[in-house]
């Protein structure tokens, strides 16, 4: 564990708390997309069934189990709890179009012809699209709550400094993972476009409007 | 990592 990695996780746990507090605080999911967090569910489950059948450490179980609890709880917070206010309308992105080329590339591209690995792998690729359903929603609507805004903040700081953790593990602990550094670079240039409104326009107090 | 390495991440 170095810092770069705990910040990174410490992010990704921040993100995943502000979009819950803020689906339950306004009793609303509007302008969160369901698409979005049915792929995180979907990447947490086929990433974390290795809690089953190995044993890291108590700060690795206790996290994927929360991210598991948090990623079912939005998920019923969406579909079932405030599912009058999920925007379905805006929330159009074909998943298909990110789930099947991610199967099939965990089929060609892993390190392990196994079931679990390919899991993990899958997981991994789809991770790195996962936010595309969000974002797409975002720009057709045209602007995004500051609340959400801090959750795509955190959530695309997560993956950078999980890049720096690789270049720190490279050096310090001669350990690298080509799938996972690839998929986490292009998870976080996805995310290029939002940093750079976030900065310019949210952290100035303005809301996220993206020119007509 | 190498093949049936742990993936010690989140």
């Amino acid at each position: 564990m170095n810092i770069f990695r705990l910040l990174g996780d410490l992010s990704h746990l921040l993100a995943v708390i502000i979009l819950l507090l803020k689906i339950w605080k306004t009793r609303s999911c509007a302008g969160i997309s369901g698409r979005s967090q049915i792929l995180f569910a979907a990447v947490y489950t086929a990433r974390y069934l290795d809690l089953v059948t190995s044993y890291i450490s108590a700060y690795n179980t206790v996290m994927k189990i929360v991210f598991l609890v948090a990623s079912y709880g939005t998920l019923y917070l969406m579909f079932l709890k405030f599912k009058a206010t999920y925007d379905h309308n805006h929330d159009t992105f074909r998943i298909e179009f990110l789930v099947l080329p991610c199967v099939i590339l965990a089929l060609l591209i892993n390190h392990d012809f196994s079931a679990l690995e390919i899991l993990w792998t899958f997981s991994i690729y789809l991770e790195s699209v996962a936010i595309l359903p969000q974002l797409f929603m975002v720009s057709k609507t045209g602007e995004a709550e500051s609340i959400t805004s801090h959750y795509l903040f955190a959530l695309g700081t997560y993956r950078g400094l999980y890049l720096f953790n690789w270049i720190y593990r490279y050096y310090a602990e001669d350990h690298y993972d080509l799938i996972a550094i690839i998929a986490g670079i292009v998870q976080t240039v996805l995310y290029c476009d939002f940093f750079y409104l976030y900065i310019t326009k949210v952290l100035k107090g303005k809301k996220l409007q993206l020119p007509a | 990592p190498e093949t049936g390495e742990e993936h010690d991440e989140l």
